[in-house]
């Protein structure tokens, strides 16, 4: 091991966690759990205590946790996905000592077996290491090689190597060895930690997204949202994919079943923020990520019984909800609660839109996007009429994909009504 | 014998082997050409961090593994880890 002659002087830290991973699949408590036994797993070898601190504190904390992308104020710029993954700076004096950033462009993990992503808890136990005062280590065992190894097993478990321990006591000495040594009050509990997810493979094979398709196209706070099967891609304001590889359903939208598999139908609604993701007869309203109640029936929102949804939006013109399924659409009022009369009505209301679209979503911008296929159809703020030159190739516009070759065995775009 | 690197992958080896404290930086005010033997000495320092066998050459596996993900604090804390501390 290596020591970088600086250390903390006084035996109990704080630390808090400033800012999350944007993309991860990982929940905000999950991350400060990874955080809190990653600090522990210090701590039980030298007696140092780890003390988080509340996120309304006006106090800074010795440990300020970060995930930040690029350039980030500190000179030390992270380089996207691979590459460089965290760094931390070391005990000392100034406001930044102790700080540990991660980069957010990583896929941070947790419990994955599959060899996918980078272990969040495997590099913050590193990284910590680097926050107390410890150098990189050449010792085949040691946490504190330089080199990302992959998971290093369950946060509740693990414990450090000789090398990091012999390492961390140089510094601050041994934990106390006798009960008369122990603390007598008991640090708060952590939250806990959610159970290790299944892999992502080998069972499913990760969808093309050049291939369309998709089952569901929604618009949520800015963002584009395209589902397909149980996976989903996220397309930011800036016309940029999140990640080219999409993110699992179930570990993204907190308590959404598991026997759900497809999402056909998503939005975002207008009067409270909710987001509402549809599957066969029932639909589900979650608050940013996490479920709110049970499945609901579609009956709750005046549709016939045995219906479905196909597609559903939101018209800013009107502030009204329009659920579409094949060629029928409602207008739904939110306020009143209950469809407009003289509803369903033919879709060839809105001239050219494809028959049956797989999902119909407003953009930043307030124009109407129709989708089928590998095509979509603009309509411009407040018109029913698709532009002109509609359809158009999704993948260029939305997904960075080519277009569609002209290739006579490529599917052509479904006609418009 | 050995194969030698690439002009291009000797270049890149300098770069990465400053960068994470094995080499010294260059002087601004001086040009530079690296002493074979200490970056010899340099690159078996890395293998030795790396888990790979220590030959002082670099060679395809230690090319690779110089693009593998890590962290991104210096290996070796001698001039470029003060420098990051006073920062």
């Amino acid at each position: 091991y290596a020591l970088s002659s600086s250390v903390w002087k006084k035996r109990t830290l704080t630390w808090r966690v400033q800012s999350f991973p944007q993309s991860s699949a990982l929940s905000q408590q999950t991350v400060r759990s990874l955080m809190h036994h990653a600090l522990t797993a210090w701590g039980i070898e030298s007696g140092l205590k780890f003390q988080e601190m509340d996120s309304q504190s006006p106090a800074e904390p010795d440990i300020l946790i970060d995930f930040a992308r690029a350039y980030h104020q500190d000179s030390y710029p992270f380089d996207g996905q691979g590459g460089t993954l965290a760094h931390a700076f070391f005990p000392g004096e100034h406001s930044i000592s102790g700080d540990t950033h991660f980069d957010d462009e990583e896929i941070w993990t947790f419990g994955s077996k599959d060899g996918e992503g980078t272990d969040l808890f495997a590099v913050a136990v590193h990284e910590f290491g680097h926050a107390l005062g410890l150098g990189h280590s050449s010792a085949p065992d040691s946490i504190m090689r330089p080199f990302y190894q992959g998971p290093v097993g369950h946060p509740t478990e693990y414990r450090l190597s000789q090398d990091d321990r012999e390492g961390l006591q140089q510094l601050y000495g041994k934990a106390p060895q006798t009960p008369y040594d122990e603390p007598t009050r008991k640090p708060l509990a952590p939250p806990p930690l959610p159970p290790a997810l299944p892999p992502d493979r080998p069972s499913l094979p990760v969808p093309d997204r050049c291939d369309g398709n998709f089952d569901a196209i929604a618009n949520i706070r800015g963002e584009t949202f395209f589902f397909k099967g149980p996976w989903f891609w996220r397309l930011q304001p800036s016309g940029q994919l999140v990640s080219p590889r999409p993110a699992r359903l179930h570990r993204f939208w907190e308590g959404l079943p598991a026997q759900v598999k497809v999402i056909q139908a998503a939005y975002a609604r207008h009067r409270d923020g909710r987001i509402l993701l549809f599957s066969g007869s029932e639909f589900w309203v979650f608050q940013d990520r996490r479920l709110e109640g049970a499945a609901r029936p579609l009956a709750e929102l005046g549709l016939p019984p045995g219906e479905k949804v196909d597609a559903v939006f939101s018209w800013p013109l009107n502030g009204k909800t329009y659920l579409v399924q094949g060629q029928r659409y409602w207008r739904y009022d939110e306020a009143a609660a209950r469809p407009d009369p003289g509803y369903p009505r033919d879709l060839s209301l809105w001239e050219g839109a494809p028959h049956t679209p797989d999902d119909v979503t407003v953009s930043n911008t307030g124009d109407t996007y129709f989708f089928k296929g590998v095509y979509y159809w603009r309509f411009p703020k407040g018109s029913v009429k698709a532009e002109p030159d509609s359809p158009k190739p999704m993948g260029p516009q939305w997904l960075d994909c080519p277009a569609p070759s002209a290739d006579p065995h490529s599917p052509r775009p479904p006609k418009a009504t | 014998l050995a194969q030698q690197p690439a002009a291009q992958d000797v270049s890149l080896g300098v770069d990465w082997l400053t960068r994470y404290g094995y080499l010294p930086p260059p002087h601004p005010a001086q040009a530079q050409l690296q002493n074979p033997a200490k970056l010899r000495d340099a690159i078996k320092v890395m293998q030795r961090f790396a888990g790979l066998p220590e030959t002082g050459i670099l060679d395809p596996v230690t090319m690779a593994t110089m693009h593998k993900p890590r962290c991104s604090l210096p290996d070796v804390l001698g001039v470029a880890g003060l420098v990051r501390r006073r920062r």
